[in-house]
């Protein structure tokens, strides 16, 4: 413990390990720590890998995933797949702190954060822009998809499962006799 | 990815991640990083981590967890780390991922797993040995 205490985050992100290591010596928790290294990043948006303006889903959107953990009680709060709020370490910090939950997802967690007083934004840029649309140009490559028509190795979607019918056209045989039911 | 582990001179453990996930990924998806025990785990009795990479993989072995647990065991954190990227390389042998471990007295470690492109992992120590945030580095495995 004679090298406590402790800053250790991935990829060579300075400034976040910096501003944890200040928000403990200004007497800061654990916890702080996390929120504010982490922050930093998202306003930063490190290596495009966090935070707004980076890596489009198919359809064009930022979201934003965060998870903060507090190891001395095991609570823990996050947030998943969260839409149009930048600080996602801060609503994950929210949930650790004013629910008895621990992941909030999606439309229903940006609402949990306008309530909470977080700004409701578009999290795309003109960078993110233009990576999704150089995607579609590229006809959507790479993607995530597999084992779907069309191919999605040389085409964008709308996909669905191979030798599944046309969806409109009924699951089931319509027999019109109102009687015939088990 | 940001991961960050911190652990606090009291010896409280904490510890986050932040991400936009990554590129293309279909409507809707969610990686390992909001996941506990999965994107980041801590435990004042044992210690914390935290991962980074292919989440979609790496979800799926829960790394920051099992590398808690490894040091739990007595593992020090840098086998700690290598024995979680070990575990994931039998089912996912190109697999992009690297995660970062710390015991509860400070000692620390990384590990990662080696692709034609991916030979080495940098990451960020503060501690009260060092008098400036340093990046250090590990081969990966």
């Amino acid at each position: 413990s004679s090298s406590l205490p402790l800053v250790l985050n991935t990829w060579p992100f300075k400034n976040a390990t910096l501003a944890a290591w200040q928000t403990l010596l200004s007497g800061g928790s654990a916890l702080d720590a996390v929120e504010s290294g982490c922050a930093v990043c998202e306003r930063e948006q490190c290596d495009g890998s966090v935070g707004f303006g980076g890596s489009p889903d198919e359809l064009g959107e930022t979201t934003l995933d965060a998870l903060i953990m507090d190891g001395t009680v095991m609570n823990v709060g996050a947030v998943g797949d969260l839409r149009r709020i930048k600080n996602a370490i801060g609503v994950a910090r929210k949930v650790l702190e004013h629910t008895t939950h621990t992941l909030l997802v999606g439309e229903s967690a940006t609402i949990f954060a306008e309530s909470m007083g977080f700004i409701n934004e578009d999290l795309s840029t003109s960078a993110s822009e233009a990576l999704h649309s150089n995607w579609l140009a590229r006809k959507c490559q790479p993607n995530h998809w597999r084992n779907v028509v069309p191919d999605p190795s040389k085409h964008c979607g709308p996909y669905k499962p191979p030798g599944i019918s046309v969806l409109n056209e009924p699951t089931h045989k319509v027999t019109g006799d109102l009687h015939g039911h088990d | 990815t940001i991961g960050m582990v911190v652990i606090h001179k009291l010896g409280q453990t904490a510890a986050g991640t932040s991400t936009n996930g990554i590129k293309f990924k279909i409507h809707g998806r969610v990686g390992d990083s909001p996941v506990p025990g999965a994107g980041a785990y801590a435990d004042d009795t044992a210690g914390a981590a935290a991962a980074t990479g292919d989440g979609d993989i790496l979800l799926r072995f829960l790394p920051s967890y099992q590398a808690v647990e490894y040091m739990r065991n007595g593992e020090e954190p840098t086998v700690a780390c290598q024995k979680v990227i070990s575990r994931i390389q039998k089912y996912y042998p190109n697999f992009f991922g690297a995660v970062i471990c710390a015991n509860v007295i400070g000692s620390y470690g990384a590990a990662c797993n080696r692709l034609p492109k991916f030979t080495h992992f940098t990451f960020m120590v503060y501690n009260s040995l060092k008098n400036h945030p340093t990046v250090e580095k590990v081969d990966c495995i």
